[in-house]
């Protein structure tokens, strides 16, 4: 692998562009996320805002988290809160005109990365799968 | 990065062992699953019989799925299901005397791989994570 080639990767064109990104809205309430995480497939899903401002993460268990009681699961509170509460808002995120291995180095802690343009605005994420695709293709080579 | 250098990590170094790894067994039912899930924190774990064979992988989305009715969350379902009814029995799976290689292999579509020695019993796993901090270490040599 030369590692330079592999450095040279271009991330807007390895990134699932925004209108393929499951995502909530911050105003939702947990169940509605919850269904919108389940019907997805997946585990975790950014939180935008209605200008596709990207404000933080939602994961599964972040949700069944915020509903443990001590006895139970408290499946009644889903109505009663909403996503802005309990999201993560310390997002991996990155500008879409970043270098490859500022991603590559978010990606080691993160399962994937939000791009962003110079406004804020949400334009896609760059996923663990995709650049071990790429290092595998350089492998191969 | 030099592949030959990269490619000879070896496995039983890397892997998180099994007495490290959180994991549900096939008869339990789905709420206490959902229980060790959630207060592990992890999305997906490993599902093991009591001879420490491993039988699938077990994830929340899973979960939710199995108990997503037409109209709501069936909740109450959770303790009539049990783990064996929902788990994914392919679970990707390597003898721990494998090559760094064949783990990258399953790593591009699995957030990590279950490693097995001769007798099947279930060893530890190797995460992405592991393997893109190994490849971050390399490239900036
Ligand atoms: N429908 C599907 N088809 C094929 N493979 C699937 C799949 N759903 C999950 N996977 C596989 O499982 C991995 C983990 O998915 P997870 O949902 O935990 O974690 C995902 C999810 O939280 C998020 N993600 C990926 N694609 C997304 C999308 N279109 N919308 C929203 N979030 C997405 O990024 C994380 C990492 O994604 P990555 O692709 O690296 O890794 C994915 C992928 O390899
Ligand atoms: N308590 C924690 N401390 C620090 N970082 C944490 C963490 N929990 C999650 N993460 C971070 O989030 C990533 C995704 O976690 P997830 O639970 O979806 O997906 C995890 C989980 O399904 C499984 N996994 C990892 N360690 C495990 C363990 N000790 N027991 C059972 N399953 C484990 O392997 C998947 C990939 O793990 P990986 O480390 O590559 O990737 C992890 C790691 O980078």
């Amino acid at each position: 692998l030369h590692s330079e080639e592999f450095l040279q990767l271009s991330i807007p064109d390895l990134m699932i562009p925004s209108e393929r990104v499951a995502h909530v809205q911050l105003g939702n309430n947990l169940e509605h996320a919850l269904l919108v995480l389940t019907k997805s497939g997946y585990t975790a899903i950014p939180v935008l805002d209605p200008f596709y401002k990207l404000h933080g993460l939602l994961s599964t268990p972040m949700i069944m988290d915020s509903i443990l009681g001590i006895e139970r699961i408290e499946f009644e509170k889903l109505e009663e809160k909403r996503v802005e509460e309990i999201m993560n808002a310390s997002v991996p995120r990155l500008n879409i005109n970043a270098d490859f291995k500022a991603c590559l180095e978010l990606l080691i802690d993160h399962p994937f990365v939000c791009m962003e343009n110079d406004e804020g605005v949400f334009e896609g994420i760059l996923t663990r799968r995709t650049v071990l695709n790429q290092l595998e293709k350089h492998i191969s080579k």
